[in-house]
């Protein structure tokens, strides 16, 4: 995956941090402080689909090729999220318990093109 | 999608820094709380009823009573949250851990006696050195200065204890209370903390506190 520089214009992760502090929701949330949200922006023409590095994985590739071959090739191939993460929280609930739980695939890591 | 982009991320990209940034939060917002099944934020958290601390703390001395005998003779007058545990840096053979004390509790809350509980696997060639080591914070930035270093020999699995009353107690002044913990072993040797991550093998503080005694004037 890439990570966006200043000027980027391929698919890249940029990076977006939600400070808890921010939003007003410090009082519930005890930890983390803030959420690594990031998200997948830039540009996929078509040529950078299916290349190792910047696709999913072989079957991305795989498939880029039999897209590009067919009439379907023109609709282009999106930025996503190729690899995530489990965002840990721990926060009181309606209740006032105390609650420490995993939600997967919270924070985007990589990024690449369909 | 709506606005006729055909990817889920040109839409973002298409607008103003400042809607931009609005709109992420919105989208974080709902996101988390979609996810946590809640309708909206819970309302601001209220300690719980003091009958129910009371019946809690009973329920738990009763079961570790066996355990960890003597402890929690009587039910305690502090508020919980206490403390919050973090597991910071950490290499193949140390690890450090933070106990953060809410800054409210530390103002009002007398710490009489602390003591850190560290579970040790069974080494299984002997005795295991260990070293432990209380990191404060020190005056100015992050560096951290050793308040005090201890070194334990865990000769088979089970609990070891340290008294950390006087490092928690120093503590209470500053602004931010966190006590570092800093576990090390010889390289080689694992990690020092259990490798299952099992929730009832972390370590642990108990404090034994109480609330502090307003001074009060009479005038006759």
């Amino acid at each position: 995956g890439v990570d966006c520089g200043a000027g980027s214009r391929m698919c890249c992760r940029q990076e977006f941090f939600v400070d808890f502090k921010e939003i007003g929701w410090e009082d519930w949330i005890i930890q983390p402080e803030g959420y690594h949200m990031n998200y997948c922006a830039g540009l996929c023409p078509l040529h950078v689909a299916g290349i190792p590095g910047l696709a999913a994985s072989f079957h991305t590739a795989v498939l880029n090729r039999v897209k590009a071959a067919s009439a379907a090739a023109a609709v282009g191939s999106c930025c996503v999220p190729t690899q995530r993460r489990p965002l840990s929280l721990l926060y009181y609930d309606r209740d006032s318990n105390i609650v420490k739980t995993d939600i997967p695939d919270m924070i985007v890591d990589s990024c690449g093109c369909t | 999608a709506a606005q006729g982009w055909p990817c889920p991320a040109c839409g973002v990209a298409a607008l103003s820094p400042g809607a931009q940034r609005d709109a992420l939060l919105a989208l974080a917002k709902q996101n988390i709380l979609a996810k946590l099944r809640l309708p909206a934020r819970p309302s601001a958290p209220r300690p719980p009823a003091r009958g129910a601390l009371l019946t809690a703390l009973r329920r738990m001395r009763a079961q570790r009573s066996a355990a960890f005998p003597g402890m929690l003779r009587s039910p305690l007058p502090f508020t919980p949250p206490l403390l919050v545990l973090r597991a910071g840096s950490s290499t193949s053979h140390s690890a450090r851990l933070h106990f953060r004390f809410s800054q409210e509790v530390a103002g009002s809350t007398e710490i009489l006696r602390a003591t850190l509980y560290l579970w040790w696997a069974a080494p299984g060639r002997g005795a295991r050195p260990v070293t432990v080591r209380l990191l404060q914070p020190g005056p100015a930035g992050p560096d951290v200065t050793v308040a005090s270093e201890t070194r334990l020999e865990a000769q088979s699995s089970g609990w070891t204890t340290l008294d950390v009353g006087a490092a928690v107690r120093s503590l209470f002044g500053q602004d931010a209370p966190r006590l570092t913990v800093e576990l090390e072993v010889p390289e080689g040797w694992g990690s020092p903390l259990p490798s299952n991550h099992s929730d009832s093998h972390w370590p642990f503080v108990v404090a034994r506190a109480r609330a502090r005694k307003s001074h009060r004037l009479h005038r006759r």
